[in-house]
């Protein structure tokens, strides 16, 4: 999976990419604040063995130990725990759930907004492909929304980027593809060679997604992000 | 085969040979639409007559009967109850009519006419009725009851499913069934279409090898049911939309029961026992979220608790010691009985003693009429209305005939509920845990179907205080902008954990279009599914009215009825049939429930092919 992250201080963006085995569970979003906590499970390309194997979110878990509230997303369902109570619904729905600290919104076949406590919200995306096609399946996206909510303690692959960030770009210079030049970043203390490129943005077209000039950050984000990517790896979406 | 002399072939019985009997079905979107078509020859040398008798549900509404006799053809016409009781009247006076239709057991009417009939004469019999079918415990069923009194050249049912939700599941069985007879039943569905067929040869429907009497005698049941992807399905054709809503997969919402139980000494012996059986048996499905007491009444009221008890493994054992010590004992004083049980669900919701989120019923049984305490059934119905104040349902069991089950009907649905009869068998504990079991899962409470007000008009019922695990929400309506594009249905719910509105957008075009290019179908079934629901649910409401309003809603079922040709509660369809060269009017009214007559064996009797030394005559019972 690919991650942006929209520096508005800069009116830039930063971007990574994190390649690991389908199954293994990353830990995105963990604020010990507020008990919200977001995992995201890696899912690979339908065939095996294909190199360079592209990776996407296939299953997002959200929990909210305050409120005792658990909500699972996959490819295929939504399931919502309150303590050991379970509703469940599919993406035929359009829903809205209410209860007390959550909100949940369904939209058939396009969408999921999750809003938590005093306002946290999250999008869910369900990127839907051609069931025949040979390689790809569905898969997710989540983006955040009113970030500056969650407290200041949070962490995670996404999660740390809530708080401001630094960087210094400079010495753009050509890169080995002409039209996205190297340039060496000054981020957290280290100096990294980055690429100038784009990733997409399926927040108002989920179909085709819109292009974000971002920095990429090499190596799953090695420099930018606070120690190592396995750092985050975790043994459930909950 | 044993070798007879046989100077007619075996399917000839008393002159009389049936060609062919043909139950043909066509479901659309749940909406029944069968067809039975019978032929039959006089092969005896004198005019002979000939029966035609179908079962139907009583759910079901007849639409059209016709009988052909040698090229000439009888159609039946429906008119409104009192101009046909006029002509009917008039036949009775002059001793030349006789009743069509009749109650025939828990879930079925019985239709018979019989023709006289000239030597070598053919007749022709159809008969048309229509019902949309009920989701039940997951499951739509369609009753067909197979009867035939001698064996049939052609037997054939013939039934083709078309569900644009798609098929989930399909199967078709019968009481009288055989391996050799699973031989040529045939059961497939794929996608939206779904078909049975049932051929029996003429040697596969005798009851022995050497027989010529019809194995073919019981019940024919189809049952399927639709993909749920989606909670719900809305289909529009010709200007009328029909919405499906049955959201799956949510918890259920905790429910607080109070049984209120008749332990007057009518229920001594059997009914008690089986009574007994029935609430140890609903113990053991209580969930622990749920709350509960018994109310019993005889000429006083006993309770078992005096507030309302969770449903833990503890409780449910004394509970089970409770009801296995219920003792049978003086009159039937109904009103304290269900006062005292509404006072304690009332007590328990103001304490909270009961969850926030659960649900209140109260579930009455009874077998008899109130004779002690207040006794006026109208004094009773104002004290539980004006008690429960609409916050719960009241459900009302009556057990066997010796009650006013109108009062009880009237009852339960002024406060939400229904009635049911529990007849009197061996399996009167089942009918009551299978009523349980029906009420039992309640997945939302205080459910609304909302559309945009100028979109659409006469709308059936749309708001409803449960919706049960495995049952339907149906609501039907006309669409007042014929150009509309697109509308949205919202659904809005309280469920166990929260409240959740399920939106539905509808691509009128779209919808209608996709429909319409489905040859299943038949083209205003939509229409005709509005109109039985909204007939059904006028009736249903008039029950609960009177003066100005009752005779509102009996013009408007009226109306209707005649509209789309149903025989109604307020129609009778005039059959005129000829009898010995003189015609004679026969009548099919719809019987009710509420007057139940024993029934009369003389009448299922009487038309076995030979001639009655005299006409015999009948009047329904409604």
């Amino acid at each position: 999976p690919h991650f942006i992250i929209r520096v508005p201080e800069k009116e830039d963006a930063l971007c990574f990419n994190i390649n690991e085995e389908p199954g293994v569970v990353l830990n995105l979003i963990r604020d010990p604040s507020t008990g919200i906590s977001i995992s995201g499970q890696i899912i690979g390309e339908k065939k095996v063995n294909v190199k360079n194997q592209k990776t996407y979110f296939g299953r997002l878990g959200i929990v909210n130990t305050r409120a005792d509230l658990k909500i699972e997303v996959t490819t295929q369902k939504i399931t919502l725990w309150k303590g050991l109570d379970q509703t469940n619904f599919t993406w035929m729905n359009t829903v809205m759930v209410k209860q007390e600290g959550l909100s949940l919104q369904i939209n058939r076949k396009k969408n999921i907004v999750v809003s938590i406590g005093d306002g946290v919200s999250f999008v869910i995306i369900l990127h839907q492909v051609w069931k025949n096609l040979p390689y790809h399946h569905d898969f997710l996206g989540l983006y955040t929304v009113d970030s500056h909510r969650m407290s200041v303690q949070t962490h995670g692959l996404l999660g740390q980027f809530f708080h401001p960030i630094d960087f210094e770009v400079f010495d753009v210079r050509p890169g080995s593809d002409p039209s996205k030049p190297d340039a060496t970043m000054m981020v957290k203390n280290h100096k990294l060679t980055v690429t100038r490129g784009w990733q997409k943005d399926y927040r108002k077209d989920p179909r085709h997604g819109s292009e974000v000039p971002c920095w990429f950050i090499h190596n799953n984000g090695a420099g930018l992000i606070d120690g190592s990517h396995t750092d985050y790896i975790v043994s459930d979406i909950f | 085969r044993s070798f007879r002399k046989r100077s007619l072939p075996d399917t000839v019985l008393n002159g009389i040979e049936v060609y062919s009997t043909k139950i043909s079905c066509k479901v659309t979107s749940r909406f029944a639409h069968n067809v039975v078509v019978t032929r039959a020859v006089n092969r005896a040398d004198t005019a002979k007559e000939i029966s035609f008798d179908v079962e139907l549900p009583k759910t079901a509404f007849i639409t059209s009967f016709t009988m052909t006799i040698d090229g000439v053809t009888y159609p039946g016409n429906i008119k409104e109850k009192e101009v046909a009781k006029k002509q009917y009247d008039k036949a009775v006076s002059q001793g030349k009519t006789a009743g069509l239709v009749k109650a025939s057991g828990r879930k079925l009417e019985k239709f018979t006419v019989s023709v006289n009939v000239a030597a070598g004469s053919k007749v022709t019999f159809e008969l048309i009725y229509e019902e949309l079918l009920k989701r039940h415990l997951g499951k739509y069923e369609m009753f067909l009851k197979i009867q035939p009194k001698q064996l049939i050249n052609h037997f054939e049912i013939e039934a083709d499913i078309f569900e644009p939700q798609g098929i989930s599941s399909l199967d078709a069985e019968a009481t009288f069934m055989t391996n050799d007879l699973l031989g040529v039943l045939t059961k497939s569905f794929s996608g939206k279409k779904g078909h049975v067929s049932f051929k029996p040869t003429l040697d596969q429907q005798r009851s022995c090898s050497n027989c010529t009497t019809s194995l073919l005698n019981g019940d024919f049941t189809i049952t399927y049911d639709v993909n749920r992807e989606s909670p719900a399905n809305v289909q529009i054709v010709n200007g009328y939309f029909v919405h499906f809503f049955a959201p799956k997969d949510l918890p259920v919402v905790p429910k607080n029961v109070v049984f209120v139980i008749d332990v007057s000494g009518s229920m001594y012996g059997r009914k008690l026992v089986q009574t007994k059986e029935a609430l140890l048996k609903i113990l053991e499905d209580m969930k622990e979220e749920d709350y509960l007491n018994f109310i019993l009444f005889s000429s006083d009221v006993t309770v078992w608790k005096d507030t309302l008890i969770k449903a833990t493994p503890e409780n449910l054992k004394e509970a089970k010691d409770f009801v296995k010590n219920i003792q049978d004992q003086g009159m039937t004083n109904i009103n304290d009985g269900l006062m005292r049980g509404i006072k304690m669900l009332n007590e328990a919701r103001e304490a909270n003693v009961i969850p926030k989120r659960s649900t209140s019923l109260i579930i009455m049984l009874t077998d008899g009429e109130a004779n002690v305490g207040e006794s006026r059934v109208e004094k009773i119905q104002e004290n539980v209305r004006n008690a429960i104040e609409g916050k719960f349902p009241l459900y009302n069991l009556g057990f066997g005939y010796n009650l006013n089950y109108d009062f009880l009907e009237k009852m339960a649905l002024e406060n939400h509920g229904l009635a049911r009869r529990i007849y009197e068998d061996s399996d009167a504990d089942l009918q009551m845990q299978g009523f349980y079991d029906e009420v039992a899962n309640p997945l939302l409470v205080d459910v609304e179907v909302q559309y945009p007000e100028n979109a659409i008009a006469d709308i059936t019922q749309n708001n409803y205080q449960h919706f049960y695990d495995g049952s339907e929400i149906v609501v039907a309506g006309r669409l007042v902008d014929q150009d509309l594009n697109s509308f949205t249905a919202d659904v809005k719910g309280q469920g166990a954990l929260n409240d959740l509105t399920f939106t539905e957008e509808v691509d009128v075009k779209e919808t209608e279009k996709a429909l319409k290019e489905q040859k299943y179908i038949f083209g205003d079934f939509i229409e005709r599914l509005w109109a039985y629901l909204t007939i059904q649910q006028l009736l249903e409401k008039r029950k609960n009215v009177q003066g100005e309003e009752k005779e509102n809603l009996t013009a408007q079922a009226l109306e209707l009825s005649l509209k789309y040709h149903f025989v109604t509660p307020l129609t009778s369809m005039v059959v005129t049939k000829p009898e010995d060269n003189i015609e004679q009017e026969a009548v099919a009214d719809k019987p009710l429930e509420g007057k139940p007559e024993p029934i009369t064996s003389s009448y299922a009797t009487q038309y076995h092919h030979q001639p009655p030394a005299k006409p015999y005559y009948y009047v329904d019972g409604d």
